[in-house]
């Protein structure tokens, strides 16, 4: 497969996981994920933490996600249910 | 783009709560409890809600320090990130809070340095989730998620405060019993309080609180003179040294007897939670009984239950079982009730989980060198036991589960993988506290808890039916 112009290491992919922007049982499943579905989650967590919303891994965003803060998710289990409980699972 | 409501409240609006960690690392418990009560009452000053402190594990809201993993399947990750989390409104562990012991909790007002964070500010936003809210994309808002210390005379924001009397209703105000009409500054001054600082005039009038909930039992008057929350005692005058008086040990704590209420989550049991009695010599009844562990070994099922277990083959259930496990496994310990859980491994080893050990057998023949203990296996020192263990077609990785935590395991390796415990609710509908758990030939993941099973649905990671099928039917032809 070409080669994403995206790259989002394993600890960014693991955050978005843990607070609800990817689903969690991809976590399990190990299902695959598209470039757009990582550039959606870091939009929503860039709207989320009120930086330029750019869909990049760029230095704000990195800097957010450095930043303390409460381990309970952002996106509630039900929305994430509703958000990818219809996606289509690719094997 | 506001808050955001988890579903879950609490039946009554008078709660209960107690520091359970006597001796935070570093940390005055005194003025630990004072600023956990500072933090509770932002909201209650907003809310009908009322707290009350006792020194009992049956209070509604438990607060501990923990560090690093704490047996609840999110550990912390030391100094860092992570500061703390908090469990919405339930049963079991519903509505505690988890502060990470290695952060640097400072008890007082924030300090220039910018080291260390605000236990006042945390604790108020954690204790939002023990009420029931989620997390506000506000910026400003408490219940934000990135770390926000707090101004000393904070007062919550808007975005909070509509939340939490959505939840439970708006505190009654001096104002509200007089009849209102224009309020006409010569006329009227001082004949009641300014309006609250934070409701601007333009600020629309709070959404009328929801339908009431059944009436609380009118708290019951105090069997002696309500103490005010405790505070530090003044620093003293004199500059030799006085041994001061330990704050007083709260209330003992006399569990309410309050009726159940009507519509609780479905309960979490506790984690722990204690084995029934096991009836001695006395075989177990084949369509009315729970099972102990289920594996798949040579391709047949073998499903365990106390000292007893049954084979399934092709044709069903043979005849003439459930027999002795011990007539077929040696060396098993004398005293053995039960097995916890069993598996196959790709090796074909099959794999014994007893109380806080394992054994590995060739066949029907204990391996040299066993039984071991689970921390052997990476496990942490606190586990008493495994619940349920499988090699999970859809990967072929090997999972051990118990309680509220599930492990992957790295049969290469010999040891759980880095990155768990993980929280049972990933595998979506099977709750807490499973029996057992296997892999048909159907290529299936089937779940068991008492006498009910559920078939899962291993691409959406969720069961197939919330509702959970008999196991003896299904199994055992019953």
């Amino acid at each position: 497969a070409p080669r994403s112009h995206l790259y989002v290491d394993d600890r960014v992919q693991n955050y978005l996981m843990r607070y609800g922007y990817l689903p969690q049982s991809d976590k399990e499943t190990g299902n695959l994920r598209t470039e757009e579905q990582l550039r959606d989650a870091l939009r929503e967590l860039q709207r989320y933490g009120h930086i330029p919303v750019t869909g990049e891994l760029d230095e704000e965003t990195r800097r957010l996600l450095q930043r303390p803060r409460c381990a309970v998710a952002d996106v509630p289990y039900r929305e994430q249910t509703l958000r990818w409980g219809r996606r289509k699972h690719r094997h | 783009k506001r808050y955001s409501l988890q579903g879950n409240v609490w039946p009554t609006t008078n709660l209960t709560w107690s520091l359970r960690t006597m001796e935070p690392r570093d940390l005055d418990p005194g003025m630990v409890r004072y600023q956990l009560d500072r933090a509770l009452r932002i909201w209650s000053d907003n809310s009908r809600l009322t707290f009350r402190e006792v020194n009992s594990d049956r209070a509604d809201i438990l607060v501990y320090f923990h560090r690093l993993y704490h047996g609840d399947g999110f550990p912390f990750d030391g100094r860092g990130q992570i500061l703390a989390h908090a469990f919405f409104p339930g049963e079991g562990r519903g509505g505690d809070a988890h502060f990470d012991e290695d952060e640097i909790w400072l008890l007082g007002e924030e300090d220039a340095s910018g080291q260390g964070t605000s236990l006042f500010a945390v604790a108020a936003h954690e204790f939002g989730h023990s009420l029931g809210l989620q997390h506000s994309s506000v910026k400003g808002a408490l219940m934000y998620p990135w770390y926000q210390g707090l101004s000393p005379n904070y007062k919550l924001p808007d975005d909070d405060r509509v939340a939490i009397q959505q939840l439970y209703g708006a505190k009654e105000r001096l104002w509200a019993k007089i009849p209102t009409y224009p309020y006409d500054r010569d006329r009227d001054r001082g004949a009641w309080p300014t309006p609250h600082p934070t409701a601007p005039p333009t600020q629309p009038p709070p959404p009328p609180p929801p339908p009431t909930p059944p009436p609380t039992p009118p708290p019951t008057p105090p069997t002696r003179p309500t103490r005010p929350p405790w505070r530090p005692p003044k620093p003293p005058k004199h500059d030799k040294p006085r041994h001061r008086q330990p704050p007083p040990p709260p209330p003992t704590y006399r569990p309410r007897t309050r009726p159940p209420p009507p519509t609780l989550p479905p309960p979490r049991p506790s984690p722990a939670e204690p084995r029934t009695e096991r009836p001695q010599e006395v075989k177990p009844d084949t369509c009315n009984t729970n099972y102990d562990a289920i594996s798949v070994i040579r391709r047949e099922v073998f499903i365990f239950k106390d000292k007893y277990f049954w084979r399934i083959g092709d044709r069903g259930l043979e005849e003439g079982y459930p027999a002795e496990i011990q007539r077929f496994w040696y060396s098993l310990p004398r005293n053995f009730t039960h097995v916890d859980a069993v598996y196959e491994r790709l090796d074909k080893k099959i794999v014994f989980f007893i109380g806080r050990q394992y054994f590995v057998y060739d066949a029907n023949t204990l391996m040299h060198g066993y039984p071991r203990p689970l921390t052997d296996l990476g496990l942490p020192e606190t586990l008493d036991r495994v619940d349920a263990a499988m090699v999970w077609g859809h990967n072929k990785k090997t999972y051990f589960y118990s309680g509220t935590m599930y492990w992957r395991f790295d049969e290469d390796v010999g040891k759980v993988e880095l990155d768990y415990p993980r929280d049972m609710s990933m595998w979506r509908g099977v709750g807490y506290n499973v029996d057992a758990v296997f892999q048909w030939k159907d290529g299936k993941t089937y779940f068991f808890k008492g006498k009910g099973f559920w078939k899962f649905n291993d691409q959406y990671m969720r069961v197939e039916s919330e509702k959970p099928m008999q196991s003896s039917v299904f199994w055992m032809g019953c």
